[in-house]
């Protein structure tokens, strides 16, 4: 626990002495080796501790008979102010259909994250309809059939070959049969391949969809920013889900997506199982990230 | 790594940002930069960015390549049976294709286990895989037990002459228990069948995993034995230096490396191009 860390820290470096300015910047150090262990961006970690180590160096942590306390709340605060306040919410306040785009990198858990929405919304009194717009992986579209079967929720799933199509004719499909929102699942990619990109741009064009999840997998590393920022670039999405929390990766990506794109992280994806969502509280992101 | 007249503190603050921006964390990159600036010492450098450059790619080939080449892979049964694991979703069925296609190449006769008998349509997407690939998949089917497909295709295979039997398994976290003791009942179940397999167990990591790659492999390590690591979406920006700490701490090698989607996106390791492409 960082808060047993560093107390031992702290007893180790004043002695019997006053707490001095050395000794805050050396525990600084202690702080940015958390920070990386836990997979906070590089940059992300560099700026944090700029402004932990300017607010730690105040009056208020040398006089403290507690500094480490002191220093340990300094972090929290700083962290959660970073990982932004949390139960932001989804906007489903259009005229229904409601479209809704779920993206993201290879395997980070969208389509699974797609059925939890179903199942979260229909809980929630909503008529969801899926549609399956990945037609690339093999068995992308039964995976989803199987999921919507498992929770007896409709799929939009035509034999159709074009995404844009797909996801236009889904929303035709949710007027007729009384569906007031659509969870469209895309195809995993890279922010690099410019074409798939295009792909979710002419999506988004095409159904002009009030919220755009970006599903990146909780064990990600530094390079999760990358791919955040260019979704974000290209797509504007409007929040984030983090998936495969319920591992035991200390999930520094989710601090480093939220800081560098400013966009909420709205899910976290606790389980292989449709139930397996929980709404995301930053007080628990922190505890977790300095665990 | 940008042009430096004499051999500075900012150097090495450099290259230390990109050895942990490229996943490599803090104990694996300063263990690195320490060799570094003992080889630097040895040799007049003359603070040539270019040889620094060399240095520290031949360092972290020699990290990598001592366990790679030490274990040549244990292939030359009938069959062989490989088992592949790892988390959800980091390219286990997709990387099985492309062994698949490796060793199709190579006119080995392969046999695959449709091992994951969990996850929605996991058995139709190997089974898909092996249609465009002109190979069988032994499946028996959703909620079926793994333990008993991968018990029968090892009896299939060796009754039938195959070279290799590559099993599926489910994506598993390794901190479930219960998860973990089922991959040891895959692993005990082929074991009755022929006390060598599997001969090789490779642990598929995702390129984009930060640092709980090596606790992914130390329990997997544990359960099942890993003999050989397999490094998925290396074609995106992700640098998968997590490797390294599992090869520096558990000495296990790096086999192969994906490089895509499709059954031909797969490559040999090669420690030095890996070190290059890491820095670059
Ligand atoms: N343990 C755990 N597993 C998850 C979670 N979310 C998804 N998974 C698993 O992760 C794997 C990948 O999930 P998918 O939903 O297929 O991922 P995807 O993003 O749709 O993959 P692509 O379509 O290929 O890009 C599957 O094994 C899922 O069961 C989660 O929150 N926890
Ligand atoms: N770009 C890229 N994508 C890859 C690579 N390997 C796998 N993928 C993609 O990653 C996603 C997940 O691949 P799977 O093979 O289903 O992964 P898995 O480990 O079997 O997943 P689970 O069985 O659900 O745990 C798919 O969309 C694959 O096409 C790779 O080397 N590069
Ligand atoms: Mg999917
Ligand atoms: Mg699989």
């Amino acid at each position: 626990q960082l808060t047993e860390r560093f107390e031992s820290f702290f007893k180790k470096i004043r002695g019997h002495g006053k707490l001095s300015e050395d000794n805050i910047r050396d525990s600084m150090r202690e702080v940015r080796r958390i920070l990386l262990e836990a997979d906070v961006n590089f940059k992300v970690v560099k700026d944090f501790i700029g402004r932990v180590q300017e607010k730690a160096l105040g009056q208020e942590v040398i006089k403290s008979i507690t500094p480490g306390q002191q220093v340990i709340k300094i972090i929290h605060d700083e962290l959660i102010v970073l990982l932004g306040e949390g139960q932001s919410r989804l906007d489903l306040s259009g005229l229904p259909p409601i479209p809704l785009m779920i993206v993201g990198l290879q395997g980070s858990g969208k389509t699974t994250f797609c059925a939890k929405l179903a199942l979260h919304l229909r809980r929630k009194g909503k008529f969801p309809l899926l549609a399956a717009a990945d037609v690339y992986r093999p068995a992308a579209i039964d995976q989803l059939k199987q999921l919507g079967k498992q929770l007896d929720i409709p799929v939009w799933a035509p034999g159709q070959a074009n995404p844009v199509q797909i996801c236009k004719d889904a929303l035709v499909e949710a007027r007729k049969t009384g569906r007031d929102v659509v969870l469209m699942d895309t195809a995993g990619r890279l922010h690099i391949d410019q074409e798939m990109m295009d792909e979710l741009v002419k999506i988004r064009e095409a159904v002009k969809p009030p919220e755009i999840l970006y599903v990146a997998d909780g064990m990600g590393g530094q390079d999760a920013v990358k791919a955040a920022l260019e979704f974000a670039a290209k797509l504007d999405f409007n929040g984030v889900v983090l998936t495969k929390m319920d591992g035991d990766s200390k999930g520094g990506a989710a601090l480093s997506i939220r800081a560098v794109t400013g966009k909420p992280i709205r899910f976290i994806g606790n389980g292989e199982k449709p139930d397996a969502l929980e709404e995301f509280h930053p007080d628990r992101m922190a505890s977790r990230i300095l665990g | 790594i940008s042009s430096h007249s004499k051999i500075s503190e900012e150097l090495y603050d450099e290259l230390e940002e990109t050895l942990i921006t490229a996943d490599v964390g803090i104990d694996s990159t300063l263990a690195i930069l320490e060799t570094l600036r003992e080889k630097v010492r040895k040799v007049s450098t003359n603070g040539d960015p270019e040889i620094i450059y060399d240095l520290l790619t031949d360092t972290i080939d020699e990290v990598m390549r001592p366990a790679a080449e030490e274990k040549p892979l244990n292939l030359g049964h009938t069959p062989s049976v490989i088992l592949i694991v790892g988390v959800n979703g980091s390219g286990k069925t997709t990387t099985i294709a492309k062994l698949t296609y490796h060793f199709l190449k190579q006119n080995k006769k392969v046999l695959l286990a449709a091992a994951d008998t969990f996850r929605a349509a996991a058995t139709e997407q190997i089974v898909e895989w092996g249609d465009r690939l002109g190979v069988q998949v032994i499946q028996q089917g959703h909620g079926a037990d793994p333990a008993a497909v991968a018990f029968d295709a090892l009896q299939s295979a060796k009754a039938r002459g195959f070279d290799i039997l590559i099993v599926d398994t489910a994506g598993r976290l390794h901190n479930k228990a219960n998860l973990m003791h089922e991959l040891e009942k895959i692993y005990r179940a082929m074991k009755k069948q022929d006390p060598e397999a599997p001969h090789e167990v490779f642990l598929v990591l995702d390129g984009t995993t930060g640092q709980n790659a090596l606790q992914q492999a130390k329990i997997f390590q544990e359960t099942s034995g890993v003999t050989g690591l397999v490094i998925t979406k290396l074609d995106g920006t992700a640098k998968g230096g997590a490797v390294i700490p599992i090869c520096r701490e558990l000495g296990i090698p790096l086999r192969f490396i994906g490089i895509g989607e499709k059954m031909e996106d797969l490559e040999p390791f090669d420690p030095s191009a890996f070190a290059r492409a890491l820095l670059a």
